[in-house]
């Protein structure tokens, strides 16, 4: 996955993500595609939630599955979560989870209740930098005023190993996440970072807005065989737009 | 860097935008004001015979780590329950898309809990 916040002149806010999922989950040699990933691309939706008649939140979702991994609330903040890899994964918690440790919480439960119940940027930054979860992962925060933007980096527990913020006083008007710890170097064989920081650049904050963003996420290998979906969140007009991604080879598998 | 080596990069695009008219995804309204087991029937419903297509194909992935009808057995058998241990209205919305679908319970909440399941 890679995720962007990215802040224009004026202090706006735009996030969006690439969703990437289905790594080594089954490849199709005929057509050279991973097999879930061609899967879980028509159970795309867009889902509006509603309460009293009146929109409370957005979200992606794939169909069937209720939790909420990209989602924004209009006019208060977006997010997104990328998969963090780590050998003291998920996959422990759940264990736990069975024999009756329940301390923890499911990522995307945690995140469709931060979303849905979010009243500004700052008291959901310190709830998800510190709620108790079953699994790790990159929690980018994109906020509706200058300057309101973050990547946590959350472990197993209730544990933040890092917090990052957006800070234009001093230059860094955008955050980039792929799938690795932001202060440390990418993997040789996945760096997604450097492509698309080079082409944020490329863009710059002069042109920061729906359609420069979703040319730097369409620019291989940010967008590549994994690729799901693109989404573009801009809260303060309260829009959640979702386009189905696609990499005709050559593409790079992820 | 592998990802460097041509043809995999390209130039930053400036071009992709705006995206074909038909890659942007529909919008399905949920109402909170509904039942949990009844607010997401309208969706799953027309989409059952996809998710079973796909949930397979998780449960082929877990196959291969313990034998396949063991695996089925564990879902079955272990994840189902696990259903009551959640907090609400997540217990009701997976029990009212098991319902919609047909889909067996455990295989519902494998499918919502693969994020758990594969970070490892």
């Amino acid at each position: 996955c890679t995720s962007l916040v990215a802040q224009d002149k004026t202090g706006d806010l735009f996030h969006a993500r690439n969703l990437d999922f289905g790594l080594f989950l089954g490849w199709d040699v005929k057509n050279q595609t991973w097999a879930l990933t061609e899967r879980l691309r028509p159970l795309i939706i867009n889902v509006e939630y509603q309460q009293g008649g009146k929109t409370v939140a957005k979200g992606v979702h794939f169909a069937g599955y209720i939790g909420v991994i990209t989602g924004m609330k209009p006019g208060v903040l977006s997010l997104s979560m990328n998969e963090r890899f780590q050998l003291e994964g998920g996959f422990i918690g759940i264990i736990e989870w069975i024999i009756g440790q329940r301390d923890g919480q499911w990522m995307g439960f945690v995140l469709r209740d931060a979303v849905v119940k979010a009243t500004d940027f700052n008291s959901t930054l310190q709830y998800l930098t510190s709620v108790d979860l079953l699994a790790p992962g990159y929690i980018i925060l994109g906020g509706n005023s200058s300057g309101e933007g973050a990547i946590i980096t959350r472990s197993v527990g209730t544990k933040a190993d890092n917090v990052k913020m957006l800070d234009p006083a001093h230059g860094t008007w955008y955050l980039v996440e792929t799938n690795y710890d932001n202060w440390k170097n990418p993997p040789f064989f996945d760096d997604r970072r450097a492509p698309a920081t080079k082409c944020m650049n490329t863009m710059s904050q002069a042109n920061v807005g729906l359609k420069g963003i979703f040319n730097v996420l369409s620019t291989k290998p940010v967008r590549n065989l994994l690729t799901t979906y693109t989404a573009l969140m801009h809260v303060r007009n309260g829009t959640l737009d979702t386009y189905l991604q696609y990499c005709p080879q050559p593409c790079f598998p992820w | 860097k592998a990802q460097e080596f041509p043809p995999f990069t390209e130039d930053c695009r400036t071009d992709a935008y705006p995206p074909p008219v038909n890659t942007k995804v529909g919008t399905y309204v949920l109402n909170l004001d509904q039942a949990p087991e009844d607010r997401w029937t309208g969706l799953v419903k027309p989409m059952a015979d996809k998710m079973k297509i796909m949930i397979q194909d998780i449960k082929d992935l877990v196959g291969i780590f313990v034998n396949e009808t063991k695996a089925i057995n564990l879902v079955d058998e272990l994840l189902a329950p696990l259903t009551d241990t959640f907090p609400e209205p997540y217990q009701g919305e997976l029990r009212g898309i098991a319902n919609a679908t047909g889909i067996p319970l455990g295989e519902v909440v494998l499918y919502n809990i693969f994020y758990e399941v594969f970070t490892v």
